[in-house]
């Protein structure tokens, strides 16, 4: 076989116009992943700052960004976000979209709040901030 | 097309409530109160702007609640997760109805304070009581002998305006109490969890409290001390409450779940190991584990 090696090393390894960074940029990740954000409200900008005490800034944060191809790994997404990746990305059937990015796990937020009756109530509440994202 | 006409659809619906007021985006469709459904919170959300207007609370109230609400959460306001209490909701009430001010008298150093009437119609059906103090502010200018040993007699009253048809005799109950001192507040917290548990359960939303306490005070107190004049704001009451509804935090259920060792696949349910003794087994290795 040394004739078949041989000419196999004689080809050229890439086409003259072929772009390395071109060919990398596939396996990059995509720039706007699907990834958790900051949204900082305070209640004074809605105006409901004259009961709610506590806290003075609300950070709910949000989920937003593409969900790249490897979602199972990276999000811990069941193999039917896969499939209905495969299904938008072939257009099998148009009115299915792609996986969307949303918030999997949250933390609880204590509220202190004046009640219409003039009593001060200390609650906490669950589910109020976004600390994970995964693709669905 | 189906889809396009229903994105549609929703661009238009956006674009409506992106110049709504943001409490309304808590109205149900068709324009139907949602209030009455919405959690506690969104309520709270809901009436605040365009609700009734809200009664000022009392400042000291206010100071209370705010160095309770330091001590259980950040200040980004997740809850601190040394908390090792069952409560998450403290609800405090100041008395709406006092016939006069409380005062401590010099030589027996009994605080005296006569009817308070407490509305806790905030209260709500699933919130369980788990415990109750009446708090006794101390002005800056009083000086309680840290060593004071008070004994409270709390008087529970129906309200005149109640619906019983009989009056019923006055309870009496004495505690033998050792009021909290916490120097850094100068506040006095009287537990009277025995005696409202049953009308918190019984949804009792009013409650007439007449309360006496006798502090029978430590003799090594300087005399200065004791002849400086205490006059003594009449007490506020707290509830310590399990709010039980889904919208409320459980941490110390999420905290126990954690604990309680995850089942092997091979374990799951019954029909994985048919027969008990199998179970039994696996419960005996499991507990030695």
């Amino acid at each position: 076989g040394k004739e078949a090696v041989s000419s196999e090393l004689q080809k050229p390894l890439a086409p003259a116009s072929f772009n390395l960074s071109e060919y990398f940029r596939q396996f990059l990740f995509p720039q706007n992943e699907c990834e958790l954000h900051d949204f900082r409200l305070s209640f004074s900008q809605l105006k409901w700052d004259s009961w709610i005490v506590a806290p003075h800034r609300y950070n709910p944060r949000y989920c937003k960004g593409d969900c790249p191809r490897a979602v199972g790994h990276r999000y811990g997404s069941p193999v039917h976000t896969m499939v209905q990746n495969i299904i938008y990305e072939k257009q099998l059937d148009d009115s299915v979209p792609r996986p969307s990015c949303v918030p999997a796990k949250y933390s609880p937020l204590s509220v202190l709040t004046v009640e219409p009756d003039g009593s001060i109530a200390y609650k906490e509440y669950e589910d109020m901030i976004a600390t994970k994202c995964t693709c669905r | 097309s189906q889809a396009s006409r229903g994105e549609a659809q929703i661009a238009a619906s956006a674009e409506l409530e992106s110049e709504a007021e943001p409490w309304s985006l808590l109205q149900l469709p068709g324009g139907r109160d949602g209030s009455s459904l919405l959690s506690p919170f969104f309520k709270v959300l809901y009436d605040g702007p365009g609700g009734a207007p809200r009664l000022q609370p009392d400042s000291v109230a206010l100071r209370y609640m705010k160095r309770l609400y330091k001590a259980y959460a950040t200040k980004e306001g997740i809850p601190k997760s040394n908390r090792s209490h069952l409560y998450n909701t403290v609800r405090l009430f100041t008395p709406s109805v006092q016939h006069k001010q409380a005062s401590v008298d010099q030589v027996t150093g009994a605080m005296r304070s006569v009817g308070l009437l407490f509305n806790l119609d905030r209260v709500t059906a699933v919130e369980h009581l788990l415990k109750s103090v009446l708090l006794y502010t101390f002005n800056d200018s009083v000086s309680l002998p840290s060593a004071a040993q008070c004994v409270c007699h709390l008087v529970l009253k129906e309200p005149e305006s109640s619906s019983t048809t009989l009056p019923r005799a006055p309870h009496s109950f004495s505690f033998e109490s050792q009021p909290v001192f916490r120097k850094k507040y100068k506040w006095v917290e009287v537990d009277v969890t025995t005696l409202l548990q049953p009308l918190v359960a019984s949804d009792k939303r009013s409650i007439h409290v007449s309360v006496n306490c006798t502090c029978v005070k430590d003799q090594l107190q300087a005399p200065s001390a004791r002849d400086s004049p205490c006059s003594l704001v009449p007490p506020s009451l707290l509830l310590y409450l399990n709010d039980t509804s889904t919208h409320a935090y459980h941490g110390w259920y999420s905290l126990h779940h954690k604990r309680s060792p995850p089942q092997a696949p091979g374990r799951r349910g019954l029909s994985a190991c048919p027969t008990g003794e199998e179970t039994a087994k696996g419960a005996r290795s499991r507990h030695r584990r």
